[in-house]
């Protein structure tokens, strides 16, 4: 699974995720990506791209939910991909990039590594595969 | 912060012991990708331009589980699924098994921009693409043989699970992306 989201200059926000699937997968079986909500959301609040165990990211209907746990806990985005990943999804399970309505961005997975890269107006630029590089 | 763009091209066990031309392939793989979105954000473009010529970029690198590159279905096949939102509007579209688009994010912009829909399926997600100007490819344009030597592993150990086994054992070691 690949994806992508971004904070324009004029404070728009957007999100997109594209995948092959998983391997060997059945006849019609569809995983979190093209599920609104699941693998893919993007409102006034955040942006969210997801990637792991289809199945689990929809179970938890995890990209909005990580939208959602900002605006009506008034969390950060740090806090609000803690929640999901500590709080909702097993270990192992997931890794998700976003980026919040301020332009902050946060990449968290609970595998042992997420290919992501990131950039910001500022310079701060981060290209990691595993939690510790 | 004017502006800012994080991507990633999949999660799950991924060995540290990675040969480091291997690692090194995936990490220009990357910075190609947000090198992309750089240069359209950076020149004041939109948010949704960033991540659909992004995505792209990721569909097209056979590295990555999308586009070129994508895994193997339990037929041999190639099925692909996009999705994209703006956060400004909540418009969105998606598409789930395609078969010869070469760039499904983009005709997943398209349901988005020019249909009164947000989810289009199987032959009818063909169909939609059939009434666009999206590039199409046959569906061995997404074949690598690293997928496919995967597959064959992923086939046999599929017919090695005892009852006793749940499939979803299975499944959550093997997940990835």
């Amino acid at each position: 699974t690949v994806g992508a989201v971004a904070y324009d200059s004029k404070g728009n926000l957007a999100a997109a995720t594209s995948t092959g699937g998983m391997t060997n997968k059945q006849f019609g079986r569809v995983g979190d990506v093209p599920i609104i909500g699941s693998g893919t959301f993007a409102n006034h609040i955040a942006a969210i791209s997801a990637t792991g165990w289809g199945e689990q990211i929809m179970r938890n209907v995890s990209a909005n939910t990580i939208a959602n746990y900002m605006e009506f806990k008034e969390a950060s985005l740090d806090e609000a991909m803690d929640f999901i990943l500590n709080e909702r999804l097993d270990p192992g399970d997931a890794g998700f990039v976003a980026v919040d309505h301020q332009g902050n961005i946060s990449m968290k997975m609970n595998t042992t590594g997420m290919f992501r890269a990131s950039l910001n107006s500022n310079g701060d630029r981060t290209v990691m595969i595993w939690e510790d590089e | 912060v004017d502006w800012a763009i994080a991507l990633h091209g999949g999660a799950g066990t991924i060995s540290q012991d990675l040969p480091d031309s291997v690692k090194q392939e995936y990490y220009e793989g990357l910075e190609q990708a947000l090198r992309t979105g750089e240069l359209i954000l950076r020149d004041g473009g939109s948010a949704l331009d960033a991540v659909e010529h992004v995505v792209r970029s990721l569909e097209d690198n056979p590295r990555f589980n999308a586009g070129r590159g994508a895994v193997f279905t339990k037929e041999g096949k190639h099925e692909l699924d996009a999705a994209i939102m703006d956060g400004s509007t909540l418009g969105a579209g998606a598409l789930t098994g395609l078969t010869t688009v070469k760039n499904p994010i983009s005709l997943a912009r398209k349901v988005m921009t020019d249909s009164p829909h947000i989810l289009f399926s199987g032959e009818g997600a063909e169909t939609y693409a059939d009434e666009t100007d999206v590039e199409r490819v046959d569906n061995d344009h997404f074949h690598t043989e690293r997928r496919y030597e995967q597959w064959q592993r992923a086939q046999e150990e599929a017919r090695a699970i005892t009852p006793e086994e749940s499939i979803h054992d299975w499944i959550k070691d093997t997940k990835f992306g």
